[in-house]
């Protein structure tokens, strides 16, 4: 029941508290980058 | 010195609920929004290929250093991301100015030649995202009211 | 039963929505989108009673599960086709739907927050109603995804930033109708949504607004969404504890369990108070064998917190950290988690040390004959083992004493454990050390008295088998893949540093060749 829990993706020393931000879900090997992390952009800024 | 605990039927009738659920795992697109013109799926690429973004990708100094048409790319192929966010408070810090009427990037080419209250006019350089290039632009009037 | 006129009513509506919700105006003023709906709602009389408003949002959810399910079947037959794309052709309709819920929820009955409320807990329930028959019915051919998005995607648009703070009123009826949903559809009560239902729980956004107060959560009291978030870890650890408990790791536990620990550790990372006030009722749920799972909760220490580094203490300077004489914060109602046929006498007998038979039948009040498995109650054990602590610190600090080896000893309290490590066959000893172990946590005084109540133990203790099996106790949490429990270090490593234990001399610590290995490879790490 032992793995090692610095190999499941997740970036554990990040000093801000905002690992869930980024989380990619139980699944993700690895965070959710920044261009995949919707966020609420300014309106003008949805040029399509 | 626990030793085992017996499984019950109901435990086996979850197990084998469970497996079938696995089978038709979830797929990381089922919970995340949905987006036509670059979708987040992941295609397998050569292994030689960069497979995670540099740890310092994600701030405001790592898009400071990448080049204006680099900033331009995510600005207009990452909307509604932070990638975007962040690409657009980096070319503001290089002292670029969105307009909002022409969804276009503008940067004083010189002082402009007259500042009123509401506008400015001069020769700027902006960036044609139909042309994907910078383009200069002469005695262009920049109303404040499509400043961003 | 479902009439024809209705199902056909529903096809009609959501056609027209669909095409509507993706149109321009569609996306550029949906209010207005929203009220045409809601006309042509009216003049199919789809929302004249509150049965017929039920039965058209049923036949909805019906009806965009089967389109979800007939497409994802195309897939299986036209192969070619990449899921993602597949998956899009679901997300169009699956997506709208949500939308309409939304904009109703959001924009009906302005001002009068009760009605979307009650709106949003109806529709809620249509939805757990429907995927509960889908899993009974379908059974293999029960797909979730479809109720997966739906519920993901209404989640985020409904506790998504508020900017006319339409449901601030709301928000924290709205979080906890959706902690009510997810808790109905636990993995215990349906398996086949078990992985959906964790990267529900996991998902970013939802771990945000019921922890970070983000999105409408801003201002909700987090004291009562962190409880709900509890709640539905606790339900999902109960749901994997009969397969952990036997080690019975099949892939779909395997990778249900591996994905628990990623959300675990972002919880232990961003949220550790949350691990730290609620630990004691997580660990109960823990099976006493998921050594690095039980690690991981007891690791988490608060965030302004500095840990004093173990390996450079003497027991002398942790006695003098001051957060070591600090009762850890906790919600637990100490009084209610023992069972008054033995709390009644036991405290009797912590006042006064009567009545002399108290001792003596105490491990058979711990045993229960029906749990199968295990012939004690190990949550009354814990419960027995913290309430007794807590009492003897309550003691400690009415007497003025500091805790320490020499304050605990040949006091009621101790008496309860050094009787029960005497009285207790192997098991009852093995859940009992581990009720123990289980307070070594971060620097307070659960940590300080419940380190020198192994530390007592092991010295005062006649019997080698006593110190073996806390030996074994605190081995075998620090053989386990970190993260280890600040407190279960310092414990150890006084075990083994100071001569008073006389560690080194008893035979089970070179009982062969590996064990002494390991053993001068654990001590060479922690000295």
């Amino acid at each position: 029941l032992g793995y090692d829990l610095t190999t499941l993706g997740l970036s554990l020393n990040t000093q801000d508290r905002k690992l869930h931000r980024s989380f990619g879900g139980p699944w993700a090997d690895s965070p959710i980058r920044a261009h995949e992390l919707d966020v609420k952009v300014p309106d003008e800024y949805l040029t399509h | 010195p626990l030793g085992r605990t017996s499984m019950t039927k109901e435990f086996d009738l979850q197990l084998a609920a469970l497996e079938l659920a696995c089978d038709k795992a979830t797929f990381p697109l089922d919970s995340e929004k949905p987006r036509n013109y670059l979708t987040k799926m992941s295609f397998p690429v050569p292994s030689w290929y960069g497979q995670t973004a540099p740890s310092t990708a994600d701030s405001l100094e790592y898009y400071l250093r990448l080049a204006p048409d680099t900033l331009f790319f995510i600005f207009y192929y990452m909307e509604g991301t932070r990638a975007q966010l962040l690409a657009a408070k980096a070319l503001k810090k290089l002292s670029w100015r969105f307009h909002t009427k022409y969804l276009t990037w503008f940067q004083r080419h010189e002082e402009p030649k007259q500042i009123t209250d509401d506008y400015e006019q001069g020769t700027y350089v902006y960036f044609d995202f139909e042309k994907w290039s910078q383009r200069k632009k002469e005695s262009f009037t920049f109303e404040y009211k499509f400043l961003e | 039963y479902d009439d024809q006129e209705m199902t056909a009513k529903v096809e009609v509506i959501m056609r027209e929505w669909i095409s509507l919700c993706y149109s321009p105006t569609g996306q550029r003023s949906p209010q207005e989108s929203l009220a045409q709906m809601i006309q042509l709602m009216h003049e199919h009389g789809v929302l004249a009673t509150d049965d017929k408003i039920t039965q058209f949002f049923r036949l909805c959810v019906e009806n965009c599960v089967d389109i979800s399910v007939r497409v994802m079947k195309s897939e299986q037959i036209a192969n070619g086709l990449p899921t993602n794309l597949i998956r899009h052709r679901c997300y169009y309709t699956l997506d709208a739907f949500v939308k309409l819920m939304a904009l109703m929820i959001r924009h009906s009955d302005n001002g009068q927050s009760q009605n979307k409320i009650n709106l949003l807990k109806k529709l809620l329930n249509i939805i757990v109603g429907v995927l509960h028959m889908d899993h009974e019915v379908r059974k293999t051919d029960f797909n979730a995804m479809p109720y997966h998005r739906i519920l993901i995607s209404l989640f985020n648009e409904i506790t998504g930033p508020d900017p006319l703070k339409l449901l601030e009123p709301i928000a924290w009826s709205i979080l906890e109708a959706f902690g009510q949903t997810f808790f109905a559809l636990q993995p215990r009560r349906m398996p086949g949504f078990a992985f959906a239902w964790l990267d529900i729980v996991g998902h970013r956004n939802v771990i945000g607004r019921l922890l970070a107060n983000t999105g409408i959560a801003e201002t909700v009291d987090s004291v009562k969404t962190a409880a709900t978030y509890t709640q539905l870890i606790i339900s999902h650890l109960k749901f994997l504890a009969p397969f952990l408990r036997n080690i019975q790791l099949p892939k779909s536990i395997a990778i249900l369990y591996k994905g628990t620990l990623r959300v675990l550790l972002v919880i232990l990372h961003d949220f550790p108070e949350l691990l730290c006030e609620f630990h004691y009722v997580i660990c109960d749920t823990i099976p006493p064998n998921c050594v690095q799972l039980r690690n991981l909760i007891l690791s988490a220490f608060p965030h302004e917190m500095r840990l004093p580094d173990p390996f450079a203490l003497n027991f002398k300077q942790v006695d003098t950290i001051p957060e070591m004489a600090v009762e850890p914060k906790s919600n637990l109602n100490m009084a209610t988690i023992i069972p008054d046929n033995i709390r009644v006498p036991l405290d009797e007998y912590l006042a006064n040390r009567t009545p002399v038979d108290f001792l003596p039948r105490l491990p058979t009040l711990l045993q229960t004959p029906n749990q199968s498995g295990t012939k004690y109650n190990t949550t009354v054990m814990n419960a027995l083992v913290l309430y007794v602590g807590i009492r003897a610190i309550e003691n400690l600090h009415l007497r003025r004493q500091r805790i320490s080896t020499l304050s605990i000893a040949h006091t009621s309290f101790m008496d309860i454990f050094q009787n029960l490590a005497i009285q207790l066959d192997t098991e009852g000893r093995y859940l009992l050390f581990n009720g123990i172990a289980n307070q070594l946590r971060y620097p307070n005084a659960h940590t300080h008295y419940f380190s020198c109540v192994f530390l007592y133990l092991f010295k005062n203790s006649t019997n080698d088998t006593i110190q073996e099996q806390i030996t074994r106790i605190l081995f075998e949490r620090l053989v386990a893949l970190r993260p280890h429990p600040w407190g279960l270090l310092i414990t150890f490593i006084e075990l083994i540093k100071n001569p008073t234990y006389n560690f080194w001399r008893y035979e089970f610590t070179s009982c062969a060749p590996e064990i002494q290995r390991l053993f001068q490879n654990v001590a060479n790490t922690c000295v």
